[in-house]
């Protein structure tokens, strides 16, 4: 869904900078 | 660290896992940061912890994916990891390894950020590192390619090559340009804060206090469209605190007038120095004056009890600057020095001579005294006097000194040889 991509897309980005 | 998300009130809310983000996503929110903070306090450059990705804003709704891979190609840049279509344009990132936010990176990162933003001509308002973007919701493009900040050095070449137009005015003037002018007439609600902060810039650099330019500001906020979300007098407070802050006093950013007026502004600072110490060639050039000024108005020879130190005092200069002004007068011939001790506790008297001076008085005087009628051959027989009386000065004391021949030339002015010698 284009919710999971855009949070795929985020997950990409902010790596290393939030956690799990 | 800490990233901040936002519905359309643009007030930050912290996130710091996934799956809050998740969460905050699922509850309707709009925006996110990029980069990194520090806590969960601050959203603001100074709070950055890591800077993540480079990213534009462009503005054009006609803009497709195969428009911004083609200028990377012509900018021979990477292609971006990610195309976000909004309702205005797009939103590309650069993916880059992370950069810890150093005071130095940031720099670094910002100068990137506005050479990229220039290139791909998208909006200057949104390349600041702190800034809110659009969570993705329609992905054109992405690809999980990581970057570093080197990658994107070869926009910086160019950077001081880049056309200023038109306009110029001097940097004291500022407030004073139909550019400044317009937008201290007000501004939309877009580019109210940027707007603020040039301001607050301009009055500093134009020698306003902290209380005049926020008087100033608050009056201006009151000629902005007050839009949606009015900019409030905090905002405002807040804006010309931190421009008030900087270490530097700085004008405010020509390209930053240029984008918020839409009209052509850029400016000289005619008081810049050159590098080194800073002031100093300046200095030296204005104690040449003075200085030169002083004996002239002496008539071309100035003699006096006072030391250098006293002397410099009286310039309202350095001792030091003084020698060293001298000393470069003397070395270019321009300037002769000679001291005479005046007796036993009576300390020394100090003649300055300006070259030029002492040309100029020796025809005068050869006149008076009508050697030669003031004629280049008067002039040659003074200084041939003058040279006999050293060489006896100098059988007699055993001294002999360059210093003295000005000295010579003085007494011979004013009285007869034989009596000099």
């Amino acid at each position: 869904s284009p919710q999971e991509k855009a949070l795929e897309a985020l997950r990409f980005l902010l790596d290393g900078s939030l956690t799990e | 660290a800490w990233c901040f998300v936002a519905n359309k009130s643009f007030r930050p809310l912290p996130v710091r896992t996934f799956a809050t983000l998740e969460k905050l996503i699922d509850a309707g929110m709009i925006y996110f940061t990029p980069n990194a903070f520090f806590s969960r306090k601050a959203k603001t450059t100074d709070a950055l912890r890591w800077l993540n990705a480079l990213y534009i804003d462009i503005d054009d709704p006609a803009a497709t994916v195969s428009d911004v891979l083609d200028r990377c190609a012509e900018l021979n840049l990477p292609p971006p990891s990610l195309i976000v279509k909004t309702q205005h344009g797009l939103h590309c990132y650069w993916k880059i390894k992370r950069v810890r936010a150093t005071e130095r990176a940031l720099k670094l990162y910002s100068r990137l950020l506005r050479a990229l933003t220039k290139a791909f001509d998208a909006d200057l308002r949104a390349a600041t590192a702190e800034r809110f973007l659009r969570i993705p919701r329609v992905i054109l493009h992405f690809d999980r390619a990581e970057y570093e900040l080197k990658d994107f050095f070869s926009l910086l070449e160019d950077e001081t090559l880049s056309a200023q137009s038109g306009g110029r005015v001097v940097a004291r003037g500022i407030l004073d340009h139909p550019a400044v002018k317009k937008l201290l007439g007000g501004v939309s609600e877009h580019s109210r804060n940027h707007a603020c902060f040039t301001l607050a810039r301009a009055f500093r650099y134009c020698g306003y206090s902290y209380a005049e330019t926020l008087q100033e500001l608050l009056r201006w906020n009151r000629r902005n469209d007050r839009g949606s979300d009015p900019h409030r007098d905090s905002e405002v407070r807040a804006t010309v605190k931190s421009a008030y802050n900087e270490k530097q006093i700085r004008p405010p950013a020509a390209s930053w007038i240029r984008e918020l007026s839409g009209m052509p502004f850029s400016y000289r600072i005619f008081e810049k120095r050159g590098g080194g110490k800073p002031g100093r060639p300046r200095k030296i050039e204005e104690t040449r004056e003075k200085f030169i000024a002083t004996i002239q108005a002496a008539g071309g020879t100035l003699t006096t009890c006072d030391s250098r130190k006293k002397l410099a005092a009286q310039l309202g200069v350095s001792e030091r600057t003084l020698n060293s002004v001298v000393a470069a007068l003397i070395a270019e011939g321009s300037l002769t020095v000679s001291t005479t001790r005046l007796g036993r506790g009576k300390g020394t008297e100090t003649t300055y001579t300006i070259a030029s001076q002492l040309e100029a008085a020796c025809s005068e005087s050869c006149k008076a005294i009508g050697r030669g009628g003031g004629s280049e051959s008067g002039m040659r027989q003074v200084l041939e006097d003058a040279i006999e009386c050293c060489f006896k000065f100098s059988d007699v004391t055993g001294r002999n000194h360059g210093k003295d021949l000005a000295f010579s030339v003085k007494l011979l002015l004013r009285y007869r040889k034989k009596y000099v010698l």
